[in-house]
């Protein structure tokens, strides 16, 4: 059990492991943008953190992938309310580690594979469900 | 790839309301459950089934969506599971990542995860992250609405700490009927109540509340927010003490200088209902005793009648059964020419054929629009107004105007699950 001493359990501390890792550097903002469907292209594809090697083609030049990241950047910032300076400064760190939604901010829900907690067929093409009751 | 240029700043992620949205269910009735192997550590259970009931019912009262908890059925016939996990969770790829940051997220076939790693609290709490608000958030995404940057939303990517009490706002509201369109139905009987105060300075005042009555339930319609109260539907029982529970044909407000009486009509009877004391009279200070027959109350008058409404100015109840009206002379006690007069004379139509003709649901004064309407199915039609006339002198008078639909002009009254009525 997690430990704890009061009746009410408020002493609960939560175990450090189970704490967000906040987002501190570029690489993780990165993979904030590319999670939260701030990556242009492919929702939710995002752009490869340096280093990553893309299986098809070689990866864009740093050139073009700076501009991109930059750009992601400043969408992010528009709509937080924040200076657009494409840069990756405190305030967008702040606003990148607030509790939110998981489901990406270009889309109405996560479209992947359903979760097993009811085996369900492939994953219905977005638009009206689809009739047939999901087989078990 | 990044390269493809983006546009301006007026970008707004696709999909988002602006974009509408995408409607995700063709059925009226969704069900709904919190799966077992899903519960959270940290709210007692019968708190996590009502905080979810009541997110459900906040979507049902503005859209023709009803939402039933359904603890029986085979688990893939449920609509919508919900569940709390932490990190890797409920056989989900997406994992979560502890406190902060992620909560919740929803998927497009109707499953909702919470993480139970962050401090979920109940609607009454001031502290932690409101498992309501992140409950109506998610259930949204499910119903097919995207993140909004719009101040006041609940559809914000982030949870913004507030008051405990929060509501659907009128911009969410519009976006899901968007998607769900609005809600439909006739009404038994509509009707202002009038309720006297005394201004600060002692001076006599009145105001008025709307109501719309539907088979048990009614809503009070708030026209200054052009919505009903959050929170209704309510059961008649409830709110009206003494009158039918379900039903009413007709409601009466016989209101003249020495006259302040409100009568409730349903089949062959009418009751008389005590303002100050909030219930139906048993007996009024003239001795009469109630219910009491509407042919000893007002004689000549049929029953059962379709609606009523009395005009202050003619001091006239107007009794409609079929396609005939009934003027009844409050002051001599009898129905005008001894006779009922078809509809369509006294209330003749402006334009040709374009009239309820018969059968009405309610005939409602209402006074915040200064008007009489005709309420039949989910139409409306308006009775030309003394103002309407003094715009535009060729009206006839009490001709009625061509229909329009109810929900264009009275918003969000909307039916929710039985099941969820009395919360």
């Amino acid at each position: 059990e997690t430990l704890f001493h009061s009746r009410d359990r408020s002493d609960l501390a939560p175990s450090p492991l189970r704490r967000a890792t906040p987002i501190a550097d570029l690489r993780a903002a990165q993979r904030f943008l590319s999670k939260y469907g701030w990556a242009e292209g492919r929702p939710g594809a995002g752009f490869a953190p340096p280093g990553h090697r893309s299986p098809r083609r070689d990866p864009p030049p740093a050139g073009a992938r700076g501009a991109a990241l930059a750009q992601s950047l400043r969408r992010f910032q528009e709509v937080n309310a924040l200076p657009a300076s494409g840069k990756l400064d405190a305030a967008t760190l702040a606003a990148m580690n607030r509790p939110r939604c998981g489901v990406p901010d270009t889309r109405p829900q996560l479209q992947a594979q359903a979760p097993s907690t009811a085996p369900r067929p492939r994953p219905a093409p977005p638009g009206p469900r689809p009739r047939a009751r999901p087989r078990r | 790839s990044l390269q493809t240029p983006l546009p301006g700043p007026d970008w707004q992620p696709r999909g988002s309301p602006q974009g509408g949205g995408t409607r995700a269910f063709a059925k009226r009735t969704l069900t709904w459950r919190l799966v077992r192997e899903g519960y959270s550590s940290q709210l007692s259970l019968e708190e996590q089934r009502y905080i979810f009931r009541l997110a459900f019912r906040m979507w049902s009262e503005v859209i023709p969506l009803n939402f039933l908890e359904d603890l029986t059925g085979p688990g893939a016939t449920i609509d919508i599971k919900l569940g709390f996990g932490r990190g890797r969770h409920l056989g989900c790829p997406r994992v979560f990542d502890g406190i902060g940051q992620e909560f919740a997220h929803a998927w497009h076939l109707g499953d909702i995860h919470f993480d139970d790693d962050e401090h979920f609290t109940p609607p009454t709490s001031s502290v932690g992250i409101s498992l309501l608000k992140v409950a109506v958030h998610e259930i949204g995404h499910v119903l097919g609405l995207p993140h909004t940057y719009r101040a006041g939303s609940i559809m914000q990517p982030n949870y913004i700490p507030q008051g405990p009490a929060f509501e659907l706002d009128w911009s969410d509201r519009k976006a899901i009927q968007k998607l769900y369109g609005s809600c439909e139905g006739a009404f038994d009987t509509a009707f202002d109540w009038i309720r006297k105060d005394r201004s600060h300075a002692g001076q006599g005042t009145a105001r008025f509340s709307t109501y719309f009555f539907r088979s048990g339930w009614y809503w009070l319609y708030e026209n200054r927010n052009n919505r009903t109260r959050y929170g209704d539907p309510a059961l008649i029982l409830t709110g009206w003490h003494g009158v039918p529970a379900q039903n009413i044909d007709a409601f009466v407000h016989v209101w003249t200088w020495g006259r302040d009486e409100r009568y409730f009509f349903k089949g062959n009877r009418y009751w008389r209902y005590d303002s100050d004391r909030d219930q139906a009279h048993t007996e009024d200070e003239q001795g009469k005793r109630y219910p009491r027959l509407i042919s000893e109350g007002f004689p000549g008058i049929p029953s059962p009648l379709d609606t009523a409404f009395y005009d202050r100015g003619k001091q006239l109840i107007y009794f409609f059964r079929g396609s005939f009206v009934f003027e009844f002379d409050v002051a001599r006690n009898h129905v005008l020419g001894s006779r009922p007069k078809k509809m369509t004379e006294v209330f003749p139509a402006i334009e040709p054929r374009d009239h309820p003709f018969r059968n009405l649901d309610s005939a409602y004064y209402s006074y915040a629009h200064k008007s009489v309407f005709f309420l039949k199915g989910n139409a409306y039609w308006k009775v030309v107004s003394d103002g309407d006339r003094r715009q535009r002198p060729w009206l006839p008078p009490n001709g009625v105007f061509p229909k329009r639909s109810i929900p264009e002009t009275w918003f969000d009254v909307c039916d929710v699950h039985a099941s969820t009525l009395s919360m």
